[in-house]
């Protein structure tokens, strides 16, 4: 089973 | 002050009941032009985005910039003493300390009035990046759910593959394997039942089918749903609001070896 990604790091924090 | 009356409630009641599952708190950002949200769930895997512009109310008030920390379950409670039909109009003071709801239903020999407490949630705000997108697909909404559920019987991932001939899903899983394909309609025939896709360039990724499903609690705010997808980033699933708005999640892939 492929691991589950992570959105930390796409969006930037403002 | 904040005042917004939005007379069809019950798009409120559809958009909580679509984010309920991913988000336990969140931060409802009032301005003039109108009310957001963004909130990542616990595991940062999904992040939903919400756009509720003034033109969704009638009428909309917001003097000054107001953020309200919501309990989403707490609101979700609420709002099932409202009813179907009902107008729901929302009011803040400053401090927004709590958050009063309106219900009133269309005979106006009812009104029902609810305040909840609000929280003070600390909440990253995060700059979602402008993407250009290597596939994006257009279909129905419904089609999307059902097609998510189908796949969840058999695995907890699923496979979306975008080429010029259409949009296959597929999932495998220890009992067996499934596939659903859609392919591209005609553009004559811009029904909400179409699929259309534009390429940029075939685009194939897996995610986690759980995440899908409940996207697709959204189905019943619009006939269409969007997904846009560019391999490695996040994919999104786009609901529009009528014309003033709309709720959208990115969602994290499964990491490809």
């Amino acid at each position: 089973v492929a691991p589950q990604g992570r959105l930390d790091g796409f969006f930037k924090v403002t | 002050m904040l005042e917004a009356r939005l007379p069809q409630g019950a798009v409120l009641k559809k958009i909580v009941d679509a984010i309920k599952e991913i988000v336990s708190d969140a931060n409802f950002d009032c301005t003039d032009s109108g009310i957001t949200l963004q909130a990542m769930d616990s595991s940062h895997v999904a992040l939903v985005s919400l756009l509720l512009t003034s033109e969704a109310f009638d009428p909309y008030r917001c003097d000054r910039n107001l953020t309200l920390g919501i309990n989403i379950k707490t609101l979700v409670q609420i709002l099932k003493c409202s009813g179907n039909d009902d107008v729901i109009t929302l009011r803040a003071e400053e401090p927004a300390d709590t958050l009063a709801l309106v219900f009133e239903p269309p005979s106006l020999e009812r009104i029902s009035e609810y305040e909840m407490k609000l929280m003070d949630i600390d909440n990253e705000r995060l700059e979602i990046p402008d993407t250009a997108y290597h596939a994006e697909i257009t279909m129905a909404a419904s089609e999307f759910q059902r097609i998510c559920r189908d796949m969840q019987t058999l695995s907890e991932s699923v496979t979306i593959e975008a080429t010029k001939e259409g949009v296959k899903f597929s999932a495998e899983g220890e009992l067996g394997s499934g596939s659903v394909t859609l392919k591209q309609g005609g553009s004559i025939d811009s029904s909400a039942e179409t699929t259309t896709i534009e390429l940029v360039q075939p685009t194939t990724q897996t995610f986690s089918v759980k995440y899908l499903v409940n996207f697709s609690k959204s189905t019943s705010l619009a006939g269409q749903v969007r997904l846009a997808m560019t391999a490695p980033l996040p994919m999104l699933v786009e609901y529009k609001i009528s014309d003033c708005g709309h709720l959208r999640f990115f969602l994290a892939p499964k990491i490809d070896d």
